[in-house]
């Protein structure tokens, strides 16, 4: 198992501080359209460091700050943290566990960390290189992706296979 | 360089002719390289053959067919570039069920060497989940997850429905 | 003219919002002009709320409500102008079961009008059909027709799977 | 009941003439993917006049016609027809019964037909104008069509509007 807990707070849907636990093998995840299952993957793709609003379905990154409903007020931020198990180093770290996280203001202003300290995303970014996860990763399939990669131009399929080549 | 491009090309190629062998239960596949005499910079073409069809355009198959070619293509990265987990958000929607019933074979395979997290509609795929949640809107617009049993899961739909 | 389109579009307007409400069960949704000053050249844009959220882009609702919302506008043109029949395919793709109840209950009321003929991967959806006929590629490549009784569309998958 | 039968023959992966009689109410199409169900679909779209190959899934017209299996040889033609019944004189024609058809030859060239005499496309056009069927109409959603109708611009959308109003 590597990827152990996904904590969302103020992203998109989940007003409410909440917690997946992984487990090793598969976790499936189910419920009703609209409901926010969608909303989790994204979360995994932005603490990861998305940069394309437009890929998170939104105009502007603020736009995955929870706006509120009719009965509660929007947030004033939003937060994801990804806790890896690292105890065969398979990222760059001297920890056992890591923790990513990511946040963003209503300014716009976005804040990255590493097990609860403050770091650039080229941190992250560095981190993840060699591990096939990161930014436009093969590994995270989103929802209509499949149009995407087959109707794409032959050199735009390229640059996808020169990444993992 | 050159070389380093051709041999991951080249393994690419295998491995997607040999998963979409077995998604299709037959049938050709390919990687073709758009110029071959500039494989630096040229595009990559998905050349598709269903078995005992005649290849025509990957934009004449049907839904569920451009669906297991995407499968394919994942898998076949996936295989020779495992990554530790894998996100795969409703992969299975366009399928019917016989291939749904292929794609979680490929699922149970490959889990061995990487972690998965999938969205899914079908409770034929949610049979083979290791855990579930379900992810609620018991308050309108905010998200909760609570942690499923797999008969659960089934009842979780019903008891949204006498809410609704 | 001016009029003319005016009328038309406030029609739909009005049809347009009934029936989102309707398949949202709740939930507020429009259709605005993008310049309100020049009806006879401005472009379209849709509102969708549904009900408990907050209003944003519809590039931000979810796949199965991308798919109500899809159909609340077909259905609103229908309404007002209904044709002698309606072919749709797979419309019902990405709804989870509750939504796809609330769809069939759509066809059962506008099935008194046009005739429709459906393709659906849902078992569900087929249930509501007043003739049924199964698709099959008995010689690879070549389609055929079956008509077939409900359960027996149940087993059609059944019956290709252990072909295949 | 409007539309009483579908005839294709040589149409797509419908190399053997079949016929589809469509009931009061609401027919129901099932099989497995890749099956030919779209391509009924399809075949529909095409005899009531469609010009565009792109919105049949193919890059030239006779892209339409059978193109061979492993066990058979291509087909020089793709033929389909709609039989409708006319018995409340919904289609402008003195017949009780309307039998709409078109044929494709490998060469490109086109045949319409009207209760099998030769007419030209715009003849096909002009019987179901007012009827709200006819190309691009908003009575036919293609598999698909979702992303189409919601992701196009608010100048695309305008013309779809038009066209009903
Ligand atoms: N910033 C935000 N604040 C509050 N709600 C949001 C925000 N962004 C998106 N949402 C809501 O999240 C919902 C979409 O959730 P999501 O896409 O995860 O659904 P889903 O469970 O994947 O559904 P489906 O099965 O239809 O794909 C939408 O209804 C949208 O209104
Ligand atoms: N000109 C042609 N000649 C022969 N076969 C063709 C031709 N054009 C398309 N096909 C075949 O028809 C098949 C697609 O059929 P169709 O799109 O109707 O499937 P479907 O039943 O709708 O499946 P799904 O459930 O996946 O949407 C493809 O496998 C394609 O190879
Ligand atoms: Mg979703
Ligand atoms: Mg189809």
């Amino acid at each position: 198992r590597y990827l152990k807990t996904i904590e969302l707070d103020g992203f998109k849907s989940f007003a409410v501080k909440t917690t997946l636990e992984c487990v090793d093998g598969i976790t499936g995840i189910v419920g009703a359209n609209g409901s926010g299952k969608s909303n989790i993957v994204e979360a995994i793709k932005w603490v990861l460091g998305e940069q394309s609003a437009k890929s998170l379905r939104g105009e502007k990154m603020e736009d995955v700050i929870f706006n509120g409903t009719q009965n509660r007020s929007p947030k004033g931020m939003a937060e994801v943290t990804l806790t890896f198990s690292n105890e065969n180093h398979w990222l760059p770290l001297d920890f056992n566990e890591v923790s990513i996280g990511r946040r963003i203001f209503r300014s716009g202003e976005g804040q990255y960390f590493i097990n609860k300290s403050r770091v650039r995303l080229k941190d992250i970014v560095e981190i993840f290189l060699d591990t096939g996860i990161g930014r436009d990763s093969y590994a995270i399939f989103e929802q209509g992706k499949i149009d995407r990669l087959l109707s794409e131009s032959p050199e735009e399929r390229r640059l996808l296979f020169e990444e993992f080549a | 360089s050159r070389e380093l491009f051709v041999s991951s090309f080249e393994a690419i190629r295998k491995s997607f002719r040999k998963i979409f062998a077995r998604m299709f239960d037959g049938g050709r596949a390919d990687l073709i390289l758009v110029d071959e005499n500039d494989v630096l910079n040229s595009g990559i073409n998905i050349m598709a053959e269903p078995p005992g069809k005649k290849f025509q355009s990957i934009s004449l198959l049907s839904g569920g067919e451009r669906a297991l070619v995407a499968i394919s293509v994942i898998f076949a990265i996936l295989h020779l570039k495992p990554t530790p987990f894998v996100v795969l958000d409703e992969m299975d929607a366009p399928l019917d069920d016989d291939n749904i019933e292929r794609f979680k074979r490929l699922l149970l395979d490959f889990k061995e060497v990487s972690q998965f997290l999938i969205v899914s509609h079908s409770k034929s795929t949610l049979e083979i989940c290791d855990a579930l949640y379900g992810v609620t809107m018991e308050e309108q617009g905010v998200s909760k997850v609570v942690s499923v049993a797999f008969d659960e899961a089934a009842s979780l739909f019903i008891r949204e429905e006498e809410e609704a």
